[in-house]
């Protein structure tokens, strides 16, 4: 529950993909742009973990929690990029990875 | 004229040098006009900030604050095992340490508010950093950001597209819509030969690249060069000059003051928070006029090393210094009369397919592009502001490369320097260089790209495969430029900064924050906590009913004929309420509870129904427990009911 709750900030350190989408025009923006990327979520066996800050259309899509073993998490993580790259929705993705950033 | 009591203000040098007069920012004129950063809000991104800290507590803004890594409001460092984690919190203390509090020292806009992100404590995404970039952005004013890329000399890297469009919307929509202000620190790789245009957040046009010059003006060793720098402010140099003195954390070995702050780190929030005081005198400046005025205010001076080159537009630029020094007086006195710049014009080239051989040194590979008047008609783009270049170039050791541009006034700016430590054989795959250094020149005419192979292998082994251009400038003309730069000097003599004087400043556009009411985990767990214990007790009472009804079913008084009730108000009630509504105190106490009131028992009828059987005992059992200590003598079942319970 603690790292779904509102617009996310982290995945919950597993596989997580950024998500652009199509921005379907009309009214409740918004609304279409969240049930949509459930969809999308749900079509790539990831969950939606929400709006990324305040980019409007972006959305963090996170793998279900549970343990999973090496090569099960590979074709997973597979079958996500394959879906993803293909869904009509999905304008722009990229897998997440830890960023190396130093103090200075 | 400023006293303080901070034991430590008169070390802050930077604030007010007495041992070398001028070596320092130039602000205490503008405090003396009491320009400290009032109403504005600056938020240090990094590992936390210690906001209980007497320095910090008055001016700290939980609005505008936030923790990434645990995902909680309150962003107070971790302790960790390497004592690290006081950045944030020193960051904090140059912008707006409290003065007059007898604590430790001053910050640069004492009269701000601070806030803190963090998120350099924990695994950093680009989900997150752009959360970060975004967070609170209609209540913080100014993003103060002293980390970066690796500082190794090897390392290309920046922003990726999540971070760029967060820059990109914090410009557009933060701060009411003028644009959130985001302050980085150049690099710390001097020593490893690095260059800041390596680093995407350094050379983005949305962010204001402060370097760092230590208490003799000079290049610390630690800093890097860079053409896309805009100014430099103090820091720590070597051993034998100062450091930065400010508030510390006090967790683990922290005393919650040191004299210790340096780098890139320490010259940032030094910027930000002169930033906060140029906002303070004139809040609707945009995200560009800070930047023009920066670049309008910088002062050059004099520095052997470094290479001041002056351009078309009479602005001087060094790839150590920037425009130069910052300086509180003019960037206060130029912001308080500063009427807005002209939207900002763009012109992207065609991407331009070469696939040329880079040749060695001292031969170059030189590529031109003409920006034509027809070129520039449709965004009536006249004079520049930031220069960029995207390239593609294919080379065994990435280091070797030298990438040089010329703007059409002959303006030269390293872009690529070589780098000893980068044998990266990757090359660059659309890699976006900038340069500051044509800024207010003309944008038409021919720009050259020359890049040179200075590495040591026999062979030329480089290729440029395809570079873009594209300039950002606005409709302003030559003489526009030359003209604002005279109104400045004019100001510069204090004249307009007192609260006499005032230009129209729009209010900006109310932009909702996007994030809707945010549920932070505790309160999460506090609810599903709630919750289950709810549901756990309505269970609980329900079998309790269930059990109770059960057993009076099955009990002999009710078997044999209608269960004596008593005389109760005749109105129809529920089953169940009759249960829950009946007194467990015995006719005695009923009665004499009567008698209290005076009137005679109406009846000697048992108050107590006599439901009290084995079943119902444990009623009375348990109200019994909960009534505590006092135990009423174990009852007994069939005689003298009325004794039982009260």
């Amino acid at each position: 529950l603690a790292e779904t709750s509102g617009p996310v900030t982290q995945s919950s350190g597993g596989l997580s993909w950024a998500v652009h989408l199509h921005s379907p025009e009309g009214e409740w923006e918004e609304e279409n742009l969240a049930r949509q990327a459930n969809a999308v979520a749900q079509a790539a066996g990831l969950v939606n973990a929400g709006r990324i800050g305040e980019l409007q259309g972006h959305f963090l899509f996170v793998q279900p929690a549970g343990h999973r073993e090496a090569a099960e998490a590979e074709a997973m993580r597979q079958q996500a990029e394959a879906v993803l790259a293909e869904h009509a929705a999905v304008r722009w993705h990229s897998e997440q990875r830890l960023l190396k950033r130093a103090k200075r | 004229s400023i006293h303080f009591n901070d034991p430590k203000f008169p070390q802050q040098w930077h604030l007010n040098n007495r041992r070398s007069p001028g070596r320092d920012i130039n602000v205490t004129g503008v405090w003396e006009r009491n320009v400290t950063g009032r109403g504005v809000t600056v938020v240090v991104v990094d590992d936390g900030v210690e906001h209980t800290i007497q320095d910090i507590a008055p001016n700290y803004c939980p609005e505008g604050s936030y923790d990434l890594n645990s995902n909680d409001p309150d962003p107070m460092p971790h302790p960790d095992t390497e004592n690290g984690n006081h950045h944030g919190t020193r960051c904090a203390g140059e912008i707006a340490a409290v003065p007059n509090n007898s604590f430790c020292a001053v910050g640069v806009a004492y009269g701000s508010r601070i806030a803190g992100i963090r998120v350099l404590d924990g695994p950093l995404t680009d989900s997150m950093e752009a959360v970060a970039f975004n967070k609170h952005y209609q209540i913080n004013d100014i993003y103060s950001c002293s980390w970066g890329p690796d500082d190794d000399g090897k390392t290309v890297d920046g922003p990726h597209q999540l971070g760029k469009a967060a820059l990109q919307h914090g410009v557009m929509a933060g701060r009411q819509g003028f644009g959130s202000i985001f302050v980085v620190a150049s690099g710390n790789g001097g020593q490893h030969n690095d260059n800041c245009n390596y680093d995407g957040y350094a050379n983005s046009i949305y962010t204001v690249t402060i370097g760092a010059v230590d208490e003799e003006g000079r290049m610390p060793f630690y800093a890097e060069e860079c053409a896309s720098m805009l100014a430099v402010t103090f820091s720590g140099g070597d051993k034998m000059l100062r450091s930065i003195v400010t508030t510390d954390w006090d967790l683990q070995k922290g005393t919650g003051c040191t004299e210790g702050h340096t780098g890139t780190s320490a010259a940032a929030p030094l910027a930000a928070g002169m930033i906060a005081l140029m906002l303070q005198v004139r809040p609707c400046l945009t995200w560009r006029d800070v930047q023009h005025i920066i670049v309008f205010t910088a002062t050059q001076y004099e520095d052997r090393r470094a290479d001041w080159l002056t351009n078309e537009a009479g602005f001087s630029h060094s790839h150590q210094h920037g425009f130069g020094l910052l300086n509180a007086w003019r960037l206060v006195n130029a912001a308080k009369i500063w009427t807005s710049v002209p939207y900002l014009a763009s012109y992207v080239s065609p991407v331009l397919k070469e696939n040329k051989a880079i040749p060695q040194s001292p031969r170059s590979l030189e590529v031109l592009w003409n920006v034509s008047r027809m070129d520039l008609d449709m965004s009536g783009l006249k004079t520049l502001e930031h220069v960029a270049v995207t390239v593609s170039i294919s080379h065994p050791r990435r280091g070797s490369l030298e990438l040089t541009l010329f703007c059409p006034s002959g303006m030269m700016s390293l872009i690529g320097a070589p780098r000893s430590m980068d044998s990266d054989p990757n090359g660059f795959n659309d890699w976006t260089f900038s340069t500051v250094r044509c800024w207010g020149e003309r944008a038409r005419g021919i720009y050259r790209l020359v890049v040179r192979d200075v590495g040591d292998e026999p062979l030329q082994v480089g290729v440029l495969q395809r570079w873009q251009l594209t300039l950002y400038g606005s409709v302003w003309s030559p003489i526009d430029i030359r003209d604002r730069q005279r109104l400045l000097e004019g100001a510069m003599s204090g004249k307009y900064l007192h609260d006499g004087f005032a230009l129209p400043c729009p209010p900006g556009l109310k932009i909702p924050e996007e994030d809707g009411y945010v549920l932070t985990p505790n309160t999460l767990k506090m609810l599903v906590l709630v919750g289950c214990f709810t549901v756990f007790w309505t269970v609980y009472y329900m079998l309790e009913l269930y059990l109770s009804q059960r057993n009076m079913a099955s009990s002999p008084g009710c078997r044999s004929g209608p269960c004596h009730w008593p005389p109760q108000s005749r109105r129809p009630r529920e089953e169940g309420t009759e249960l829950e509504s009946v007194p467990l105190c015995n006719s005695k106490a009923a009665d004499s509870t009567e008698m209290e009131n005076g009137g005679p028992s109406r009846t000697s009828e048992r108050r107590t129904p006599d439901l009290l059987h084995e079943g119902d005992w444990s009623l009375a059992q348990n109200k019994r427990a909960l009534d505590g200590p006092h135990q009423h003598p174990p009852p007994d079942l069939l005689q003298g009911k009325e004794d039982q319970i009260c």
